[in-house]
């Protein structure tokens, strides 16, 4: 990527970059659609052997062979079994049945996470830079898993179970699918094993926010990253007949409109060829008659937004205007385009949806204006990520982090144009897109770079470190915000904030668990020895010793809090919550940190003992938080409140947020 | 409908493999061929889980499900990209 290593702080050369000594014997799996191993973000140029721990391969298939593989590109497999059972053999002349990446997907997060320096690069002159990965001398693994039908849990855990065996070090997945108890979901299931072998599983939370409880991936083994915008900016501006002009976004790079004129304007809501669903720009639903020479307004919705602008585009109009509905807010997403065209947030669209109904020769023009940086604020929560609280595990805050994941160029392949319709047959070397699965690869390099750096340290400690020193003001100094409000975003949707690298190289404490720490969680859940099985794959019972008192007593760097008007089963009053939280000393020897509380008015939150004082690297200290709720249930059934648990030593913040529901 | 086939995740109890068979491959593939003679094993699994991926029908994945060393027998689902 071309401007993220420097929005997260990584450009230069001390710091996490120089104690990971290039995380070069770190290998990064990506479970994905595989890899378009031409592209020079593989390139090995000046790379050091492959480390001798890996027993990985690439594996042959349509265009894909070993010679694909190098020093930065070491394993290249392919699992399409679970996918032929279901739809038949792979098409070999429209898929290819190997590593090699038809859809581009692949290739942009495996080159986010570790992709090597690339000058020049840019999505037809936007977002000129270098392009390089988060962890850009890591070593790349790709389990093409992800198939044009789909992702099969059958493959997936073929996948995971190849790069277990390989040695990866780290696991990059940008899919989900359903929220299901932890032992019926593959990802968890094969995150387990790699958490219990010492590999960091990063997952993308998903992109159904922003909806409340719509995440994916939320096991506790798992990082679960959501994403938020960076300081770079495509801007276009929409410039209407009455001389009011507003900002939007664009990626369109062709001829443009005429220079000077305005088009007629019609909105798609009255260019309709009898269907109710004009508005929305969806296929066969314009009137070519009514649409062709002029810029269209479309609703964003239901379709993609690409798909939108070929329909205006195949309709004969000559441009479009994409804008959000309330569900995006002011998210501005940039797309390219295959026809002159911005998008614009919500405001904006319903201002010029008003031009136009009052208008009887609306009209406007669109001008372009390249890449921005150093906007403001940012990062801003994006409106597709997907939001708390976990419906799975409450008491488990979910998201973990966000990361960048909106307008991110990163490595194509070489067969799919940048609007990734059959329809665009323009090839680019870098795109630009937008998700979770964007967000997930940046935390996934950054871990490789910290697993370089701290080699002991567990997944946990990784994860543990990322959270506390995540940072929770944007670049104004102002909370954190989220763009599908227009207000501060919360735990719920940011986690523990946005990542920070370089601070998390030394978070001073971790909260670290190991495989007995989960095991206890699980038994809380009361899931039965067999469930507990396919999850640990080995025989436990759950004694009273190893039964957390709730899932929420798990170690875990966060705290969620669900107070009930009823008794739980231990017969205590819901209305008290107690949480136990072990913290391991990983920075200098001797140190005495002191809690500071931040407690919703609701809720009095009690720490005991209110400092710990450290002698020695590796020491744990234990503490108790007692949340207690000052008043009952508010009437609001979604209700919840914050605040943060934070331990300073003078040197590091060891922050926590807490989310507490009733 | 359950003569409609569809892949299932095979979760297995290792200690149960009967010292007749050398590996826990040739275990899984028997347990299959017991079940369909059409049917072959689609993988197997090792690190994540002890068990296999296999295309039945619901009443063949029901009746696998009953046999010794069977902990779990979970219908394939499919991810998205996010």
């Amino acid at each position: 990527t071309t401007h993220t290593p420097e929005f997260l702080g990584l450009d230069g050369s001390n710091g996490l970059w120089s104690e990971s000594d290039g995380a070069d014997d770190v290998v990064v799996g990506v479970l994905d659609t595989g890899v378009w191993p031409e592209s020079r973000s593989f390139g090995d140029e000046g790379m050091k052997p492959v480390p001798s721990h890996w027993k990985g391969e690439c594996e042959s298939g349509t265009r894909f062979n070993a010679s694909h593989c190098n020093k930065k590109l070491i394993g290249a497999r392919f699992f399409c079994s679970g996918y032929e059972a279901a739809y038949g053999r792979v098409n070999e002349s429209k898929e290819f049945r190997s590593p090699r990446d038809q859809d581009g997907h692949g290739t942009h997060t495996a080159s986010t996470a570790a992709g090597s320096f690339v000058a020049d690069a840019s999505l037809q002159g936007y977002a000129r830079g270098t392009a390089r990965g988060m962890a850009p001398f890591a070593r790349v693994a790709v389990y093409k898993v992800c198939w044009q039908g789909g992702c099969f849990s059958s493959d997936i855990l073929a996948g995971m179970d190849h790069a277990v065996a390989d040695g990866v070090n780290v696991l990059s997945m940008s899919l989900g699918g359903g929220v299901v108890p932890y032992y019926r979901d593959g990802i968890a299931v094969g995150a387990f094993t790699a958490m219990r072998k010492g590999i960091f599983v990063s997952c993308s939370a998903g992109n159904a926010g922003p909806d409340p409880m719509s995440l994916a991936n939320v096991a506790p083994w798992i990082t679960t990253v959501g994403a938020g915008t960076l300081d770079r900016d495509f801007p276009a501006s929409i410039v209407l007949g009455n001389r009011v002009r507003y900002g939007g976004v664009s990626l369109y790079s062709g001829s443009g409109l005429p220079r000077g004129k305005l088009l007629p304007l019609i909105y798609a809501a009255d260019a309709s060829n009898g269907n109710k669903s004009s508005n929305l720009c969806l296929a066969n639903t314009l009137d070519e008659r009514l649409v062709k020479g002029k810029i269209v307004l479309c609703d964003r919705g239901i379709s993609a937004r690409v798909d939108k602008g070929n329909v205006v585009k195949s309709a004969g109009g000559a441009g479009m205007i994409l804008a959000n509905m309330a569900a995006n807010g002011e998210e501005l997403v940039a797309d390219s385009h295959l026809l002159p065209a911005a998008a614009v947030g919500r405001r904006v669209g319903d201002a010029i949806r008003r031009y136009v109904k009052a208008s009887r020769k609306a009209r406007a023009t669109i001008e372009f204006e390249g890449t921005v940086l150093g906007v403001k604020p940012s990062p801003v929560v994006a409106a597709f990520s997907s939001r708390g609280p976990s419906s799975m595990t409450p008491q488990i805050l979910k998201p973990d982090v966000i990361g960048p994941g909106v307008n991110i160029l990163a490595a194509w392949t070489g067969v799919a144009g940048p609007s990734e319709m059959k329809a665009d047959t323009r090839r680019v070397d870098f795109n630009i897109i937008s998700g979770t699965s964007m967000s997930c690869p940046h935390v996934s390099g950054v871990a490789a770079l910290l697993k370089g750096a701290q080699p002991g340290w567990s997944p946990a400690a990784i994860r543990s470190a990322l959270m506390t020193t995540a940072y929770t003001v944007d670049n104004t100094g102002a909370p954190l915000r989220d763009v599908a409000t227009g207000n501060d975003s919360t735990p719920f949707d940011h986690g523990a904030g946005h990542v920070d690298p370089q601070r998390a190289l030394t978070p001073g404490l971790v909260y670290d668990m190991g495989v007995q720490d989960y095991v206890g969680f699980l038994c809380a859940l009361s899931y039965t020895p067999q469930q507990i099985r396919l999850l640990v794959k080995s025989n436990l019972t759950c004694t009273k010793k190893a039964r957390l008192r709730s899932p929420g007593n798990l170690n875990y760097p966060s705290f969620s809090v669900v107070f009930s008007s009823h008794h739980d089963h231990f017969n205590r009053s819901a209305t008290v919550v107690k949480y136990t939280r072990t913290v391991t000393n990983v920075g200098q020897g001797a140190s005495k940190y002191r809690v500071a509380v931040s407690a919703p008015p609701t809720v009095k939150i009690t720490v005991k003992p209110t400092t710990l004082s450290f002698q020695s690297v590796n020491q744990k200290r234990s503490y108790t938080v007692t949340f207690i709720a000052k008043r009952a249930a508010p009437r609001l059934t979604a209700a919840a409140s914050f605040g943060s648990i934070t331990w300073t030593d003078g040197l590091h913040k060891v922050r926590s947020p807490v989310a507490i529901m009733w | 409908d359950g003569e409609a086939a569809q892949t299932y995740i095979v979760h297995m109890s290792k200690s149960f493999m009967p010292s007749s068979f050398e590996s826990p491959d040739r275990w899984y593939s028997s347990l299959v061929e017991s079940q369909s003679q059409s049917q072959s094993v689609l993988y197997n699994y090792a690190q994540v889980l002890h068990g296999f991926a296999v295309k039945l029908t619901l009443a063949q994945a029901k009746a696998l499900e009953k046999t010794e060393g069977v902990l779990a027998v979970h219908p394939e689902t499919v991810y998205e990209l996010h």
